[in-house]
């Protein structure tokens, strides 16, 4: 079974087209093993991305120097996935 | 048994038992299969008809983004509040009279179960590539409408591969025949979380739909219709100006074909946790779409062309 310990997923607000266009950039680095839940197309949308913990700190380095702006959506991905889990079961449980 | 928990995530197994017992408990709900996935697990369809031979339908589906659970989650509410509402509540009673509803619940089985069993994240298919080590097709970047143009990538390995040519996961192909075949298909309605929109086409081209200005002020009522409920803050507007530009995605497809009516949802993320939403919110999220869908069928059936 695939975990997702320490991958976090952040929230990127871009300001302008040209930040759209250093996101994409980002986008295309298949190295960093990126999960863009919503791509970066507009500057009016919001970029959630889900990043390995391997490829934490290079991301979050990479969005500061270039002084865009993100905030952590989730700290820990596995932390959310096993309350999931757990809420599945109880109430799996509770059906029967 | 009915003590099915509409507020809870299923097993595609317990998922397909609650379809069973709909089909067990209305008379006019019947379970049909259109196809099989890559991995040959049967494509069912609810069909809510309440008499008459190829009448003009609706047609909903949910999951074919395999993690984005609360979709199929809601679609089974969904599946329950049409069958439940007919008789007592006059729009969905009216709407039944005169046309058909088909609703697909699980449009990825294959995702879908991986997604219990291996990586939660899972969103393609499970189709595999020919010489290619990754696995699975955007099933919404494979439908024959702008196929392979700037919107989707032509990596194997990417989130949102197109696949090697259209219709070429078994998941697509069957919804794509079953369209064909009906012929009388007028809205189509395709769920998506997360993110909070209601989009119309196009995705793959910035050309607007001949049909935009109807569309633009059928999502703006729906929107309405769904904010009433929870606040709960929605857009709209065509896929490529709303998000971004994404080409083979299902709806232009659809949309192509004739059906004017073509919406996909994007639905909550309330909480902030996007596809991961915690199971607390999939009643909420499943009524106030409810309050858009209606919108959308009602619209359907009161301006049929």
């Amino acid at each position: 079974l695939e975990t997702f310990v320490g991958h976090q997923v952040l929230r990127i607000k871009t300001k302008n087209e040209e930040e759209v266009k250093q996101l994409q950039l980002l986008e295309s680095l298949e190295h960093l093993e990126l999960d863009f839940w919503i791509n970066p197309s507009a500057t009016a949308v919001p970029v959630d991305v889900r990043i390995p913990a391997v490829s934490v700190q290079s991301v979050k380095a990479f969005l500061e120097s270039q002084g865009i702006e993100y905030s952590i959506l989730i700290e820990d991905l596995q932390d959310v996935l096993d309350k999931e889990k757990q809420d599945m079961a109880e109430s799996a449980q509770r059906q029967r | 048994s009915g003590s099915f928990d509409f507020g809870a995530y299923h097993t595609l197994d317990d998922i397909n038992s609650e379809l069973d017992h709909l089909v067990s408990e209305y008379s006019f709900v019947e379970k049909i299969q259109i196809g099989e996935s890559y991995e040959k697990r049967p494509l069912y369809v609810l069909k809510f008809s309440t008499g008459g031979s190829n009448r003009p339908a609706i047609w909903l589906d949910a999951g074919i983004h395999s993690r984005e659970w609360v979709t199929q989650a809601s679609a089974l509410w969904i599946a329950n509040k049409i069958a439940s509402d007919y008789g007592t509540d006059a729009s969905i009673t009216s709407l039944l009279d005169k046309m058909d509803l088909f609703l697909l619940p699980v449009a990825n089985p294959d995702g879908f179960v991986y997604t219990h069993t291996s990586n939660r994240m899972w969103r393609k298919t499970r189709s595999k590539i020919p010489g290619s080590i990754c696995v699975g097709v955007d099933p919404n970047r494979n439908w024959d409408a702008g196929f392979g143009e700037a919107g989707a990538s032509g990596n194997s390995c990417s989130e949102t591969y197109h696949g090697p040519y259209p219709n070429s996961e078994p998941e697509v192909k069957s919804i794509v025949d079953f369209v064909k075949s009906h012929g009388n298909i007028k809205a189509f309605v395709s769920i998506h979380s997360y993110s909070q929109l209601l989009l119309y086409p196009y995705g793959y081209t910035e050309t607007p739909v001949p049909d935009q200005q109807e569309l633009h002020e059928v999502s703006a009522k729906a929107v309405a219709a769904l904010s009433s409920l929870y606040g709960t803050k929605y857009k709209y507007g065509s896929i490529i100006t709303t998000i971004y530009r994404a080409s083979g995605g299902t709806i232009d497809w659809t949309y192509n074909q004739g059906i004017k009516y073509s919406f996909t949802f994007e639905l909550r993320d309330t909480g902030r946790y996007g596809f991961l939403l915690p199971a607390k919110q999939i009643v909420p999220t499943a009524e106030e779409t409810w309050l858009a869908l209606k919108v959308i069928m009602e619209h359907t059936r009161d301006n049929m062309y």
